[in-house]
């Protein structure tokens, strides 16, 4: 039996809602430490990696390890009729069928109830080693995701050049070009607008902007974004959670 | 004119 309540719905919905674009058909494997999540995007270029851990919701309860296959669409229309400041409680048993999702408005007592079928879906689930990275980066999320919407307008590829003092971005498409460049800063008042690099080595990678964009996506989860980058592994773009965390890790453009 | 790259020559099926 799963019993899975946040505090508020509109926790679950943000999570949904920074990855539903990239990738559908998602199982989501709920053991008693709480629910994990893997999916890679139909391109195979893009991979997305949530945990959520129990000490995120209200309450938590998961007796057998059970998986829950689910279109993201599909829960994300039953996602829409709760709202936002309503409790909202994930139900299974233990051979489900289909997920119970419960919304509470405990002021008003209002209790809406939704069932969601769930889907056998076949999808590997990959190995994610500890890889090394040459760069790491901890910026605001809004100050990456302007970055990333501004400068995919120009081309369907971005360059993140990161040198011992500076991160550049850089975009040259048909109606011109454009780059944004920035430095780590500490900000005493406002410590998460503060920029933070650790640059083992230089690095010169090329991202497909269409990636970029959908990554972004996850940044109402977080006010931060971790970004680590190395010429040798997939590049890794995270948002934490209070428990937990939404991952993408996206492959490079690379030379013929 | 550069290629893109896949994820799952990084990461092994389990």
């Amino acid at each position: 039996m799963l019993e899975a309540k946040f505090e508020q719905a509109s926790l679950f919905k943000r999570i949904i809602d920074g990855f539903k674009d990239c990738v559908q058909l998602v199982n989501f494997q709920c053991k008693e430490d709480g629910i994990i999540a893997q999916a890679v995007d139909d391109s195979r270029v893009l991979l997305v990696s949530l945990e959520i851990g129990k000490d995120a919701f209200q309450e938590f309860r998961c007796d057998h390890p059970i998986t829950l296959g689910m279109d993201l669409n599909s829960l994300s229309k039953i996602l829409r009729c709760g709202n936002n400041t309503d409790s909202l409680t994930l139900i299974a048993d233990d051979t489900p069928d289909s997920l119970l999702l419960l919304f509470e408005d405990t002021k008003r007592e209002r209790i809406s109830e939704y069932s969601l079928k769930l889907m056998d879906i076949d999808a590997d689930f990959l190995k994610i080693e500890e890889l090394q990275y040459d760069t790491t980066i901890m910026m605001p999320s809004a100050d990456f995701s302007k970055t990333v919407r501004d400068l995919s307008q120009l081309s369907d590829s971005l360059n993140i050049l990161v040198t011992k003092e500076t991160i550049k971005f850089v975009t040259d498409g048909d109606i011109g070009s454009g780059s944004v460049i920035m430095k780590p800063f500490i900000d005493m008042e406002n410590p998460d607008e503060s920029i933070k690099l650790e640059m083992e080595q230089p690095v010169d990678l090329t991202f497909g902007s269409k990636y970029l964009l959908d990554i972004v996506k996850g940044s109402a989860l977080s006010n931060k974004i971790g970004i680590r980058l190395s010429s040798e592994a997939p590049a890794l773009f995270q948002f934490d959670l209070t428990s937990g965390f939404l991952q993408f890790f996206l492959a490079p453009k690379f030379s013929d | 004119k550069k290629k893109q790259g896949s994820i799952e020559s990084f990461f092994k099926r389990s």
